[in-house]
């Protein structure tokens, strides 16, 4: 089985 | 406002070789044109010191965005480069020679013994996923994402008991 999953991610931005 | 740069928490779970949660930590940058997000994404997993999987990858990727509000959710995907290692706990019996003060002399006895194997592979992947913009278009933005990915490589399964040659 090839290397496989899930990711979840909380991100803080600043927008310019 | 229509790019945006910030870090990122979070963490993958893969499904093979072995199902675990490695957490770490994300750079990304995020260009929006509207309707396309264009994003680049620095993925650093299994950071955390039980992990047996150590993970960096750099990707770009492409989302639809929903609507032109604040809260915006987006669906998408993109390519990958990772570089992983896998570690996983061997046991192997091995012959050990010791010096008996009852016979005067060396015996050997036979014990298990358990050592760690690194696996370690690099190449490129591709993931689908999506998320939610919070705050768009303002100076502070909040996102929430999940995604699949398949790298194109495989790591090694583990073997538990290899004998002492293979070892």
């Amino acid at each position: 089985k090839l290397f496989q999953g899930f990711m979840f991610n909380l991100k803080l931005g600043y927008g310019f | 406002v229509n790019s945006y740069f910030g870090i990122g928490i979070g963490g993958m779970v893969p499904l093979a070789p072995e199902i675990e949660m490695a957490p770490g930590l994300n750079l990304f940058g995020i260009y929006d044109t509207q309707s396309i997000l264009f994003g680049i994404d620095c993925n650093l997993w299994g950071m955390s010191s039980d992990s047996r999987y150590s993970y960096a990858d750099f990707g770009i990727s492409a989302y639809y965005a929903f609507g032109r509000k604040f809260i915006a959710p987006y669906i998408g995907g993109g390519l990958s480069f990772s570089a992983v290692d896998y570690e996983t706990e061997v046991s192997y019996v091995a012959e050990r020679e010791y010096y008996d003060y009852d016979i005067q002399g060396y015996r050997t006895s036979e014990e298990t013994e358990y050592n760690t194997y690194v696996d370690d592979k690099s190449g490129i992947g591709a993931f689908i996923g999506g998320g939610v913009m919070l705050n768009r278009a303002s100076s502070i933005i909040l996102l929430a994402e999940v995604k699949y990915f398949v790298s194109f490589f495989k790591l090694a399964e583990p073997k538990g008991t290899v004998t002492y040659e293979q070892w």
